[in-house]
């Protein structure tokens, strides 16, 4: 798994 | 944010309320599949997790909470409204879902982030959201209902899907390092299920002057 990408959209 | 993401969830907010005012003005669910609704609701239920512990802005916030209702609301209209379960295509309304869910719970599992109940929960959000048209697909396929107002919430639902790749596109080409690839290829097969859609409209369009594409 790579990197978490932020969140911010629905 | 910028423009097109801030469209694109107008367009989706648009297409929700346009679905819910043609239920409470017309007092029927006639060609709105239940499996549908029932799937972006469990999509948006495990998606929106993160409302219990990190917070990103009230417009985001209020966005979530909003898609999560509506789509309560828009399920307990076509189950329990005394009028307007009567008109919900029960018969028609076949498609089994669990050969869309089982597959995306296992994919969940497979291909994500970070092996974290959250984050599969969020992964399988995106995948079940990408797919979860196909049972009003296949409804509005068997009954050719199309109405103007439902062909209205089909085409801002397509709209706000066109409107988050130029979001993409955008991001990428400003934000350094912004990618989300699990995003991008759900999001890019969701959006080529719409335009499969959209062509079944222009296909009903020609067919029968009737059925009317929406403006």
């Amino acid at each position: 798994p790579d990197q978490t990408p932020p969140k911010d959209e629905l | 944010m910028n423009i097109f993401r801030f469209a694109g969830d107008m367009t989706h907010l648009c297409s929700i309320v346009v679905l819910l005012l043609k239920i409470e003005a017309t007092k029927s669910c006639a060609g709105v599949s239940l499996r549908t609704q029932e799937l972006y609701a469990v999509v948006f239920v495990s998606r929106y997790l993160d409302l219990f512990f990190t917070f990103i802005s009230v417009y985001n916030t209020v966005m979530k909470v909003f898609f999560i209702t509506s789509s309560f609301c828009i399920i307990w209209y076509m189950r329990h409204h005394r009028i307007v379960s009567q008109t919900y295509d029960r018969e028609q309304d076949t498609f089994r879902v669990a050969f869309l869910v089982v597959p995306c719970i296992f994919l969940a599992l497979l291909v994500n982030h970070e092996f974290s109940m959250v984050e599969v929960l969020w992964t399988f959000s995106i995948y079940l959201e990408s797919v979860a048209i196909l049972p009003q697909l296949i409804l509005l396929q068997r009954t050719f209902n199309v109405d103007t107002l439902t062909s209205n919430y089909v085409f801002l639902l397509g709209a706000y899907r066109a409107l988050y790749i130029l979001n993409w596109l955008y991001r990428y080409f400003t934000e350094p390092g912004y990618s989300q690839w699990i995003v991008w290829s759900s999001g890019t097969l969701q959006t080529a299920i719409y335009c499969d859609f959209f062509y079944y409209y222009v296909v009903s369009w020609r067919k029968n002057e009737r059925l009317s594409l929406p403006s």
